[in-house]
């Protein structure tokens, strides 16, 4: 699975995942990348894009509740992102990226090593796999 | 207001003995995808356009699974899925189970911006693909020999392979009833409460 979280100048946020799936899946199943919600979601808030295991993450409609946890608890993006992927999961692993609408970048992952990057307007960029 | 932010990813789960060099290339294209987001951004591109542009980069180089470089299905074919979120107005636009689209993400879109519906899947997303002329090749442009033995693996250990998770002692205590052969990510499928 492939991801891509941006904000841009004017503080609008967008999502994109793409994906095959897991190797050796059924024919037919579909897994949580292209479920809105679940695998991506951006609103006035928010971009978020997931990877890991499609099932708990569907269960957990883990990228919207990125968002829901910003509007209603009030959390910070990288506080949203830990709180989910800390207690939104039950046993499934996964990862995911974010940006919000002021600028900041976050990731998370609760299993051994995520493929990522992530860059901001003053100078930061990260590129990283292992926790 | 903030300035500009990017984030990308090429999948969680990762073989913890991966060859430094496969290590080196994944670095190389994450930081080539940023790079090309960032200049993009530096243009004022949108939001929208940049997520897109940087996901058809990621489809097109075979080193993810996605686009070229899937995770073949049970059959060795390639069945393909993507979503796209604009968060300014809430558009969004869905494909899954593309088997010749080249770059699925765009297909995403043009269900955003080009049908009445959010979600296209197997054959009506096909023919809409043919409808809006996009890039279509055959199915095996998609297959690489690198995923031709990943599948023989997954068949030989009778599990869906995702990533190397160590399970965890006393998993089964989720599970309802007996073990059943069939496993998911390592785990037996009973891990996963029944739908």
């Amino acid at each position: 699975t492939v991801g891509c979280v941006v904000v841009d100048k004017e503080g609008r946020c967008a999502a994109a995942t793409s994906t095959g799936g897991l190797m050796n899946k059924m024919s037919g199943r579909i897994g949580d990348s292209p479920l809105i919600g679940a695998g991506t979601y951006a609103c006035g808030v928010c971009g978020v894009s997931c990877t890991g295991e499609g099932e708990a993450i569907i269960r957990g409609t883990l990228a919207r509740e990125v968002a829901a946890v910003m509007e209603y608890k009030g959390l910070q993006l990288q506080e949203a992102v830990d709180f989910v992927i800390n207690h939104r999961l039950d046993e499934g692993k996964a990862g995911l990226i974010a940006v919000s609408n002021t600028g900041e970048v976050a990731y998370g992952f609760n299993c051994n090593a995520m493929f990522r990057g992530c860059a901001t307007e003053d100078g930061f960029m990260e590129v990283g796999i292992w926790d | 207001m903030g300035g500009w932010a990017i984030a990308v990813h090429g999948g969680a789960g990762v073989d913890p003995n991966l060859p430094p060099q496969r290590q080196e290339q994944a670095k190389q294209l994450l930081t080539r995808c940023l790079n090309l987001g960032i200049s993009s951004l530096r243009s004022n591109a949108s939001a929208l356009d940049v997520v897109e542009l940087v996901v058809r980069e990621l489809e097109t180089d075979p080193l993810f699974n996605s686009g070229r470089g899937s995770a073949l299905t049970e059959k060795g074919t390639v069945e393909m899925e993507a979503s796209i979120m604009d968060g300014s107005n809430r558009r969004c636009g869905a494909v899954s189970g593309l088997t010749t689209v080249k770059n699925p993400v765009s297909l995403a879109r043009l269900v955003m911006e080009k049908s009445p519906h959010s979600y296209l899947a197997f054959n009506g997303a096909e023919e809409f693909a043919r409808q809006q002329g996009v890039d279509v090749v055959e199915n095996e442009y998609f297959v690489t020999p690198e995923n031709v033995g990943m599948l023989k693996l997954a068949k030989e250990a009778n599990t869906i392979l995702f990533d190397y998770r160590i399970p965890t002692v006393g998993y089964d205590s989720c599970g309802a009833g007996a073990e059943s052969p069939l496993q998911m990510n390592g785990l037996p499928i009973s891990v996963y409460a029944p739908e």
